[in-house]
């Protein structure tokens, strides 16, 4: 169960990284 | 006013990019009631798209998915395919953090479909990255499987050795 929830953060983890950066300009 | 709806999305946006989730959700419900009042979609979906976000950092993934479902609402009848893909795979991801990974599930696979019309292939390879995590939770390893070759072959392709 552990395994598969690290995994599963991984790819979020990732698309989080990104995100933390991403805004919508006017 | 038009002006202050801009000046209120840029504040948002600086508030979120240091952190303060809070504030920046604040100014971006400001900006998405002026966007709403000119009747400015392209404004109005920027607004969800912000505050979506900000509530993913607020750890509020419920209340992200109903902004980003808006966002995705607005892209369709915006006809923009690109902001429709961000949509759908950030609803995938926030559906993997609501731990409801068949509805995950449906939101990347949504997200792959558009990818390969716009053949964007880091896109399509991060949807079938995201749809074998899926499956892999629901307990359906061969379909995984498939999508976790599928990743690797774009990954190929594309030289992501990460």
């Amino acid at each position: 169960g552990q395994r598969l929830h690290l995994m599963q953060v991984d790819s979020v983890q990732r698309w989080m990284e990104d995100l933390k950066l991403m805004t919508e300009c006017e | 006013r038009a002006a202050q709806g801009r000046a209120y999305g840029n504040l948002g946006n600086t508030h979120y990019l240091l952190g303060s989730f809070m504030e920046a959700t604040a100014f971006h419900k400001e900006r998405l009631a002026i966007a709403k009042e000119f009747g400015d979609k392209a404004a109005e979906r920027r607004a969800y798209s912000n505050l979506g976000n900000a509530h993913i950092f607020l750890g509020r993934f419920d209340v992200a998915a109903e902004y980003y479902k808006k966002t995705l609402q607005l892209s369709r009848q915006l006809k923009d395919q690109a902001v429709e893909a961000q949509a759908c795979y950030s609803l995938g991801n926030t559906y993997t953090l609501l731990q409801d990974y068949e509805r995950a599930a449906e939101y990347h696979l949504r997200h792959l479909l558009i990818a390969q019309e716009l053949a964007d292939r880091v896109g399509e390879g991060r949807a079938c990255w995201s749809l074998g995590n899926a499956y892999v939770s629901m307990g359906s390893p061969a379909q995984a499987l498939t999508f976790a070759k599928k990743h690797l072959e774009i990954s190929q392709e594309i030289g992501d050795r990460n």
